[in-house]
């Protein structure tokens, strides 16, 4: 019944719902491999303190004072831009957040390039804004974040592993610093994230996993920096990158290892305007 | 000459977990990106001394720091212009390489003076009222080394040329 917008290259197939233009599926060509994916922007509502605690959301902590966030749009208005080198899916889903959905030819991951603000705080609610990308898998309240680039941790719903823990936020006690990865498997398929940047990250229903992107806040939250952090300046706009990687579990590390080495240490690109003179005077 | 210090102590300064976790005053946190930008300048001249002894060849290096918002002034600019990618990684890498330019074609150029295949795309209409076109090629760079691609933009009457030669003979 959906009319459906296709990226692909040899490898990738990213299928889209033309009627609301967000990802509703994504295929390893190479594996056969079909997964259910829909991602989208969302926003917590950033807690001023409540009657259950004080605390407020702030540069220290993150607390949202509900734990259901707000979807940014429910639809995005989309363009698509296809050529013999990339397929893209330029995403709008509001003034203050975009997306493209890129797929270069010869790559085996779906780069989602997205750009988040001057998140709007005219509502007095501060927000916390997150990238969530939702499947079916069953990942039995698990997921794995990486730890500097380095060593994977598996994470555990409202677990602690060295101490019984009595978790009083079932959101923020849920999330993780993800330097450079987060992914969920469901034994079989793996599907991996690659962060350009540190970020918070979480798994807070099963098959789904989420990224903190961006936040706008209203008030401090006692901890010394005695400010709320509120960007004025061009750094109230973020721009940055989310590389998807679909996989069998077998594969998936070496895909998602040599990818991150590839973005963390990313070719430099200097630019010259040509008429040199040689550098030794023989 | 250039010198990679400054980087270096401003990176020093930088692991402060008021850098690193962004838990600091707004005036803390812009005098962190001061001394970060301030390190960047000496260390491009470094690059460029390097990248002139390899090449053997002394250039106008320019590094365009706002790559990833498209603002790229030599590339937006020039009718033609070198494109060298250096690969920090003990590996060889393949990399799309993009660039805000203006309207037009392109001939691009790799390291073996062939042709090789680019595309214009349109950005984003939300990314730049100004700037509305990138130009994208496949590069391929050598573990720890650097490859230069050239860029030629073609004006009106050779891109009816080249048109006109890549267009398939009809066989007799």
């Amino acid at each position: 019944s959906h009319r459906v917008l296709v990226i692909e290259n040899k490898y990738i197939r990213a299928t889209l719902d033309s009627g609301t233009g967000l990802l509703m599926k994504i295929e390893n060509l190479e594996q056969n491999l079909s997964l259910p994916v829909s991602q989208g922007f969302f926003w917590y509502n950033a807690s001023v303190g409540d009657e259950k605690s004080s605390q407020a959301s702030g540069a220290y902590i993150f607390r949202p004072n509900v734990g259901k966030p707000i979807p940014v749009s429910r639809w995005a208005q989309i363009s698509v831009v296809k050529t013999a080198l990339v397929q893209e899916i330029h995403q709008n889903f509001s003034a203050w957040c975009s997306q493209v959905i890129r797929l270069y030819k010869g790559q085996r991951h779906l780069e989602l390039e997205w750009t988040v603000g001057p998140i709007p705080v005219r509502d007095d609610w501060g927000k916390e804004v997150i990238s969530r990308f939702d499947t079916p898998m069953k990942t039995k309240g698990q997921f794995f974040t990486d730890s500097n680039g380095r060593e994977i941790l598996k994470r555990r719903d409202d677990y602690r592993p060295t101490w019984t823990l009595n978790q009083t936020e079932p959101v923020a006690g849920n999330y993780y610093p993800v330097n450079t990865r987060i992914y969920i498997t469901d034994g079989q398929m793996q599907l991996t994230v690659l962060t350009d940047r540190s970020q918070g990250g979480s798994s807070l229903q099963d098959g789904s996993l989420e990224l903190m992107v961006h936040r706008r806040l209203l008030v401090d939250d006692g901890r010394g920096v005695s400010e709320p952090l509120m960007e004025t300046d061009p750094g109230d706009k973020v721009r940055g990158r989310h590389l998807v990687l679909l996989s069998s579990v077998s594969d998936a590390a070496a895909r998602h290892r040599l990818l991150a080495e590839q973005e963390v240490l990313a070719p430099q690109v200097v630019l010259s305007l040509g008429g040199s003179s040689p550098y030794h005077s023989r | 000459s250039g010198d990679s210090a400054p980087l270096k102590e401003a990176m020093a300064v930088l692991q402060h977990h008021d850098a690193v976790s962004g838990t600091a005053r707004q005036n803390v946190v812009n005098d962190y990106a001061r001394q970060l930008a301030a390190g960047w300048g000496p260390c491009e001249v470094l690059v460029s001394n390097a990248l002139a002894r390899l090449s053997h060849y002394k250039q106008n290096f320019s590094f365009c720091r706002e790559l990833n918002i498209s603002i790229c002034p030599v590339s937006q600019t020039s009718e033609r212009f070198q494109v060298t990618l250096y690969n920090p990684l003990g590996r060889k890498v393949d990399q799309m390489v993009r660039l805000p330019v203006d309207e037009g074609n392109f001939i691009v150029k790799d390291p073996h003076d062939q042709n090789i295949s680019s595309n214009v795309v349109m950005v984003p209409s939300s990314y730049s009222e100004a700037y509305q076109w990138e130009l994208l090629f496949p590069a391929s760079v050598p573990a720890l080394g650097f490859s230069t691609y050239s860029v030629t933009k073609m004006s009106d009457h050779n891109h009816q040329a080249h048109n006109l030669l890549s267009r398939p003979r009809k066989h007799k």
